[in-house]
């Protein structure tokens, strides 16, 4: 259970910066 | 019911229930661990008197009645110590945001509102799409006006050519001279005609 | 801050236990050996107590380092001070991921969005030259095409 809690709360303190790079790169293409 | 205190997890990188858990037990094996060191010292002290009544039993027996006492208080002591670390250190008042969730306080959006945004995001796509291709295609007949005005420009320099050979030749007004020609011609074959009549 | 409740906590916690495992205690239990050798036995008593402490305080330390906690500590406290002003509760997260990143996204698609509204604005902008342009060479070709046809007309 400790395991778990600290597996989800790392991704929902890093996962949303990781996903934003590729939403980021994303519009920027779609710019270009 | 355990509180999984994920949101301090989030922020220490461990759960505060693990580090209370990784302290008790540390402090509890060096409480374990002295208590065997004193005993230890108490035996080899005893082995330096010859001739002396007291067994490690004994010392095994006054080891265990003061850490048991040692104990009862250590577990009092320590889950008041943790109550109040869990309280007041280890722990995120709900009144605040950690900063990585600090858009969620800037940018508190629906799913609706999400879905709107999106929406608007794909029509001014759209648009955006048909006034490039509208743009192209303006563009395309402004290139097939140039060709086309030369065209005509072309067809009135022809005029324009016709006129100045008129003009270059005395004809000024080609209509008149025209009706002169013609007429000219008319005389000239009355005439011919007469020159015909009188030579029978 | 923090890093002080914690040290005294700590502290705190040492000395009661000290008190509760007093010297008293401590000869009453090894009493026999007490009555043997009173000196000898108070010395191993401090040394314990000394050692104890010692321990405890070291493993404290150890914590702090292998956690970061002075560094968390103190960045914590600065993120408790910067929100005094706010009573209601935060936002937490809500347990469905998705919802949850969506916020995350929210400002990128807004200067998405205003990005599509500048380049949109800008295109009709030109389109609207360039259409006026059209406009003005369809009538010019008509122009020319009026002339013509009198030219035409004239000669024919």
């Amino acid at each position: 259970f400790d395991e778990v809690i600290v597996e989800t709360t790392t991704k929902r303190k890093q996962w949303p910066k990781k996903i934003l790079i590729h939403a980021v790169q994303a519009m920027k293409a779609e710019q270009e | 019911s355990v509180t999984p205190m994920a949101y301090e997890t989030q922020f220490f990188g461990f759960t505060p229930q693990t580090c209370m858990l990784r302290i008790y037990i540390a402090f509890q094996d060096y409480l374990f661990e002295t208590m065997l060191v004193v005993e230890g010292v108490i035996l080899k002290k005893l082995r330096s008197f010859p001739g002396c009544e007291i067994g490690a039993l004994q010392i095994r027996k006054s080891t265990e009645k003061f850490l048991f006492f040692m104990k009862d208080h250590f577990d009092k002591l320590f889950s008041k110590m943790e109550e109040m670390l869990l309280q007041l250190v280890l722990t995120i008042p709900e009144n605040v945001l950690l900063p990585e969730d600090k858009v969620h306080e800037q940018y508190p959006y629906t799913k609706d509102e999400f879905q709107a945004l999106q929406d608007e995001i794909n029509r001014l796509q759209q648009q955006y799409r048909a006034e490039a291709s509208a743009g192209q295609a303006l563009r395309a007949e402004l290139e097939e006006q140039k060709v086309v005005q030369a065209e005509l420009e072309k067809i009135l320099q022809c005029f324009d050519g016709l006129e100045n050979i008129c003009r270059e030749h005395g004809t000024g007004n080609f209509k008149e001279s025209l009706v002169f020609l013609t007429q000219n011609s008319k005389k000239l074959q009355g005439v011919l005609r007469d020159v015909e009549e009188k030579s029978k | 801050g923090r890093a002080q409740v914690l040290a005294t906590l700590v502290d705190t916690f040492l000395e009661k236990l000290v008190a509760a495992g007093s010297y008293q205690r401590f000869a009453n239990c090894y009493r026999c050996f007490y009555r043997l050798q009173p000196e000898m036995t108070r010395s191993i008593y401090d040394q314990f107590i000394s050692q104890l402490q010692a321990s405890i305080k070291e493993e404290i330390q150890e914590i702090k380092n292998e956690g970061n906690l002075e560094m968390l500590f103190h960045s914590l406290d600065k993120i408790v001070e910067e929100a005094k002003n706010r009573q209601e509760p935060a936002w937490r997260p809500s347990g469905i991921p998705e919802e949850d990143v969506r916020s995350a996204i929210v400002p990128y698609l807004l200067k998405h969005r205003s990005y599509l509204q500048k380049i949109l604005k800008e295109k009709e902008e030109e389109n609207r030259k360039v259409a006026q342009s059209v406009l003005e060479g369809r009538n010019k070709i008509a122009e020319l095409q009026q002339l013509i046809q009198a030219r035409k007309h004239a000669w024919q």
